[in-house]
């Protein structure tokens, strides 16, 4: 099993696929 | 090509292997969103021909909000499945074996209304059959990918919570099999549902290994195909076959809505 967190403020791209292409 | 928006999040995740082959996860978002707008105090060159569009795909040349500053309270829970999972024991751990069969995933996400403070009210299922490199012998292999979504409930939800696609409009991207390579990423995100479905098989080969001097070059021919069909996107099909050495893949296509061909080219990747 594996348990993660993450937080931030970041810009992203609108259709949150995260890659630009 | 690429439009922007901030976000401020909170993510808390889990993944386990609740049977063997069958993974379970969880995750919970919290998230301030906001729309941003392009702006530039310093230019080295002023080209007055051209200008920044706006962040907004739907409004180019004007730099309307896509949508209000609003918090997303939401929680994702998936089953991934494959079908006749093998693994091997060893005393460092478990180890799963390539599987000759397909892998299915469930989705449901659910956007909370209300709860700390949260904006959007949305419930989405979706599930998903994929497999790669599924061997033909010496005809090579293929690869599918097969999905089906739907918000059962979109009573509130904002422009980057929709269900998006893989696009791309340029002549070089990155290749994955989830991509379709002449659909817009902006314009057909849905808040309804949608099918979708790539396949793409690689012949390793087979024909042009018969060719003596060619044979040498090592090329792979490839072909394959996405379909997609929603309110925002009917009936959309494409097509493309090309060469690929190691890692670079060059291919042609072609684009249909229904029966009307929407544009063709070249692909690099």
């Amino acid at each position: 099993a594996t348990v993660g967190a993450s937080f931030g403020n970041g810009i992203f791209d609108l259709n949150n696929l995260g890659s630009m292409t | 090509f690429p439009k922007f928006y901030e976000k401020t999040f909170v993510n808390l995740n889990t993944t386990r292997e609740l049977a063997s082959g069958l993974q379970g996860s969880l995750s919970l978002d919290y998230a301030r969103n906001h729309t941003l707008t392009n702006s530039s105090d310093f230019k080295f060159f002023d080209n007055k021909e051209r200008e920044f569009t706006s962040n907004n795909p739907f409004t180019p040349t004007t730099e309307t909000p896509l949508f209000p500053t609003y918090t997303s309270v939401s929680a994702t829970a998936s089953l991934t499945y494959t079908i006749g999972q093998q693994y091997i024991t060893r005393p460092d751990g478990k180890f799963y074996t390539e599987s000759k069969y397909p892998r299915i995933t469930v989705l449901y996400k659910k956007g909370f209304k209300d709860l700390l403070g949260s904006n959007v009210d949305y419930d989405f299922v979706k599930a998903e059959v994929y497999q790669d490199r599924i061997s033909l012998g010496l005809w090579g292999y293929s690869s599918f990918l097969v999905g089906a979504g739907k918000f059962i409930n979109n009573n509130q939800l904002y422009y980057p919570d929709f269900k998006h696609f893989a696009g791309n409009i340029s002549t070089i991207f990155p290749p994955n099999l989830r991509k379709f390579q002449y659909l817009d990423f902006y314009q057909f995100s849905t808040n309804q549902q949608y099918f979708e479905a790539h396949a793409e098989h690689n012949f390793a080969g087979f024909f042009l290994n018969k060719v003596p001097l060619l044979r040498k070059a090592k090329l792979e021919e490839f072909i394959g195909g996405g379909y997609l069909s929603s309110p925002e996107k009917r009936n959309y099909k494409e097509f493309y076959f090309g060469l690929q050495r190691l890692v670079l893949r060059v291919s042609y296509g072609f684009a249909y809505d229904g029966g009307r061909k929407l544009t063709q080219g070249f692909r690099i990747s």
